[in-house]
């Protein structure tokens, strides 16, 4: 099982279509500060069926579409879709590839599809239930999570063991 | 639920054990439950002592140990339950050189069955890694992918200076 | 106390707008008390805006971009009432090499004034020291000091496992 | 106004006597993770008079005192001594070199020095009063204090403020 693609168009920071295809092996990304490297891992989260506003930054889910630039005008919708390759059926689903949208409007509507079917938040989080990658897993490291772990925070690490359980 | 927890620990406790030692080329580390005969609300205690030095609690520990220490639970945790993909944010910002290899190394022999994306600034961790994605801004608060390297990369010529143009 | 306080909270607004632009080469940014009728209890917010992009609250920036944020706050303080010296532990750690670069120029501006100590992992930062120290534990757990540069070092052979030797 | 000297014997993690000499302009202070850079700050931060055992990372104050390796026993005593230069009489004393020393001894004891005279704690403290030096002025900076600054911990925020006021 393995991200073959994500592609990013009206969340925070890509006001333009943006593919990252991703290979197997590790993947490195890199680049100035405020560039959007976290952005990629907050819309990863987020098309995973993130709906805790904080862990993607935000106070409100609306403030997750490109805002605009001194350039550029805001944009009306966020849509992320993620492509994964089920090959070793670890997904409850018989389909070898898996594609995943996520959009949020302005006006708040927000609409879900599982290889280009529409349907319920619900259906995305059962489909990653108990894989260890839904958008609550530990496969999704913030640099403060390093630090949560071995802090006197005990519910943190308690956390995490039971994502493993 | 409560066995599945006892079983998970235990076996995340040998993991630990060993990959401490691994990663801080000796010295031993443990984790244990404070209210054994409680293991579903219990605090979770983690003690560590690094190659030549006496036992310490983890608040005295430098930066670079407690991230080091942090990193050896949470891949722990991943040999428990692989992950099939695994974002990590910048994690390896307060390891030194030395210490940046071994994690790195470490990555290496989990990247058969977990894809890794690494955020990072770090000049050691963009040459040992397969892929490498640019991230950029060219027009203001916009972000640009470039696609830097893939397999066939020159590590010398990698800086994050060189990405922006 | 409460006149001092407004007295000083006013010069260190005037110094934060001035530096933040700086470091960030352009943008704005601004301080300013929740409670103006209660100085002395009031909540200190922070509003910025890096060059190009919108006006974003602090939770939505950056990890460097908070890092420079609160550098160019910091700074201001000392503006106000510059400390005779001052000691920074690796707050360069989130920055890349531009912000870096810039972070340093400004200790150079206040070096005249203040002494700055600086534990860092960073080699432009090593770079750009006049005076450099290498830390290391020949014997486990024992520190052991050993003097490296004074004005006069070649940078280029610098790097952290040089100094083990 | 300058440090000229910091001499430390018996405090964490230096059981040889180290010396370090500050010169003016920037020092950086380099080292693998682990060797003793950020003991220094905390050997900066007792001496100058820090009673907060947490702000030294430890939960007792006699965790202080080196507590020995696999090679060497541990020691009695821990002794820091700051030298500073007081040329423009920013500290209240005629005296133009000015030498603190703090001891601590296992028994619980300890004893404090300016110029090589025994003096109180107080005496220490009222010494660097409102220098902007003393032991909890921002002149000593750790890593999580730069993400307190800009974090919702107005408090933190305040303190700063409170300082340069
Ligand atoms: N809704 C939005 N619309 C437009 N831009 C946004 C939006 N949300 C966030 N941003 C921008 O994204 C930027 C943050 O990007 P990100 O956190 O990915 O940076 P980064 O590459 O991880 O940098 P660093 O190396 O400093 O961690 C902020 O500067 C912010 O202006
Ligand atoms: N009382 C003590 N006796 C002996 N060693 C101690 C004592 N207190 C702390 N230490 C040692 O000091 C080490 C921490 O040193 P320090 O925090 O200065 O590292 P550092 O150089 O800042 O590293 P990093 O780059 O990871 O931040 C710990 O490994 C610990 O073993
Ligand atoms: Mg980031
Ligand atoms: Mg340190």
């Amino acid at each position: 099982m393995n991200l073959k693609k994500l592609e990013i168009l009206g969340f925070k920071s890509f006001a333009n279509k943006t593919v990252i295809d991703f290979s197997r092996g590790m993947t490195a990304i890199v680049g100035p500060n405020g560039c959007g490297k976290t952005n990629i891992l907050d819309a990863l989260r987020w098309v995973l069926g993130e709906q805790k506003v904080s862990m993607l930054r935000g106070s409100k889910m609306e403030e997750i579409i490109f805002n605009g630039t001194r350039d550029m005008k805001p944009l009306g919708m966020s849509e992320v879709t993620l492509t994964l390759d089920n090959d070793k059926g670890v997904l409850p689903t018989e389909y070898t590839t898996v594609q995943i949208t996520r959009r949020l409007f302005r006006s708040g509507e927000s609409e879900y599809l599982i290889n280009k079917v529409p349907c319920r938040l619900k259906d995305i989080n059962d489909l990653f239930f108990d894989t260890g990658m839904g958008a609550h897993s530990y496969s999704v490291i913030q640099q403060d999570m390093i630090e949560a772990v071995i802090s006197d925070k005990a519910e943190e690490r308690r956390f995490l063991f039971e994502e493993a359980a | 639920a409560k066995e599945l927890f006892e079983a998970t620990f235990a076996q995340v406790k040998i993991n630990f054990k060993k990959l401490f030692t691994e990663l801080f080329t000796g010295g031993e580390a443990d984790i244990f439950l404070t209210d054994p005969s409680d293991p579903l609300e219990s605090d979770i205690e983690i003690i560590a002592r690094p190659r030549g030095k006496k036992l310490i609690s983890i608040t005295m520990m430098s930066g670079g140990e407690r991230a080091l220490t942090a990193i050896s639970l949470l891949f722990s945790l991943y040999m428990v339950k692989p992950s099939p993909f695994c974002i990590l944010d910048e994690i390896d910002a307060p390891l030194d050189d030395a210490n940046c290899r071994r994690f790195l190394k470490i990555i290496d022999t989990f990247s058969n069955q977990t894809q890794f994306i690494l955020i990072t600034h770090n000049k050691i961790t963009m040459e040992a890694s397969h892929n490498l994605y640019g991230v950029t801004m060219e027009q203001f608060g916009v972000t640009k992918l470039v696609g830097v390297k893939f397999s066939e990369f020159e590590p010398d010529n990698v800086s994050e200076s060189t990405l922006i143009i």
